[in-house]
């Protein structure tokens, strides 16, 4: 199954 | 003080369009440069960026970088008493309480103004590296605006794979499979019919076809959409408008767990 990602995993927050 | 006069005001209604079904509250940014927008949707799995350079506006002056934090829902509204033709002014004063909106008809001679109330929002920013993709594929947007809708009836996963092939849209779900292929293809006359596939390696991720569609709102902005992949990283998808700004999409992908 696949899982849906956040953003958050690949960008900083400023 | 904080003044636009965008004479094709429709741009601007458009932009809102674009944005409206994947957040109800944004920040407009006002610099000396340009209009800009970096929002999220509230599952943090999407991010739009949005551009508007002051040389798309025919007046424009903004003596102080200033937010303007809106409801989308209450902006809509009020884009919809928007004339097709209507050239658009926003103002705002430097303590930023409260946007003017009006819209001028020079053919009607009607002139409908609002105050809209501004709400100071609290945004996270993220920071989007500038990255060089491994694969970027120019393509009608009307085209890509189709093939997402179409698949939905297949699955809620769309599969996106450029390969040497062409870019392939795959969904699988209880009813069985769809693929639709596009190859590169520059034989028409008009180049927003144009399809170019820039590839340096195969990429393949997975994205959730309802995220694709709200971006295809963006489609009357503009003839050509550009897809940005490189593997494990999230889609940009790209709506240039003219050569004046841009409304970008962010999409993270599936991914196995």
């Amino acid at each position: 199954p696949l899982k849906q990602g956040t953003l958050f995993s690949f960008f900083n927050k400023h | 003080m904080f003044e636009a006069r965008l004479a094709n005001g429709n741009i601007f209604k458009m932009i809102v369009e674009s944005i409206r079904e994947l957040v109800v509250d944004v920040n407009i940014d006002c610099s000396t440069e340009e209009l800009s927008i970096q929002c999220m949707d509230s599952a943090h799995v999407a991010l739009v960026s949005m551009s508007l350079s002051q040389s798309a506006f025919d007046h424009f002056r903004c003596d102080r970088s200033l937010s303007l934090g809106l409801n989308l829902p209450n902006v809509s509204k009020i884009f919809k008493m928007m004339g097709r033709d209507d050239t658009m002014v926003l103002k705002a004063e430097d303590s930023a309480d409260k946007l003017m909106l009006m819209f001028e008809n020079d053919k009607s001679g009607t002139i409908a103004d609002f105050e809209l109330k501004l709400m100071a929002i609290e945004a996270e920013q993220l920071g989007v590296p500038d990255t060089a993709y491994k694969c970027s594929i120019s393509m009608p947007s009307s085209e890509f605006q189709r093939i997402v809708r179409d698949l939905q009836v297949m699955g809620d996963t769309c599969k996106i794979s450029c390969t040497k092939e062409g870019l392939k849209f795959s969904a699988t779900g209880q009813i069985g499979t769809g693929n639709i292929l596009m190859r590169q293809n520059v034989a028409s006359e008009k180049e927003e019919d144009h399809v170019t596939i820039d590839m340096e390696e195969p990429v393949e991720l997975n994205f959730a076809l309802r995220y694709l569609n709200f971006f295809t709102k963006a489609t009357p902005l503009s003839p050509t959409v550009i897809l940005k992949m490189s593997p494990g990283l999230p889609i940009v998808i790209e709506y240039p408008i003219e050569q004046l700004g841009h409304v970008k999409y962010y999409l993270a992908p599936k991914m196995e767990e």
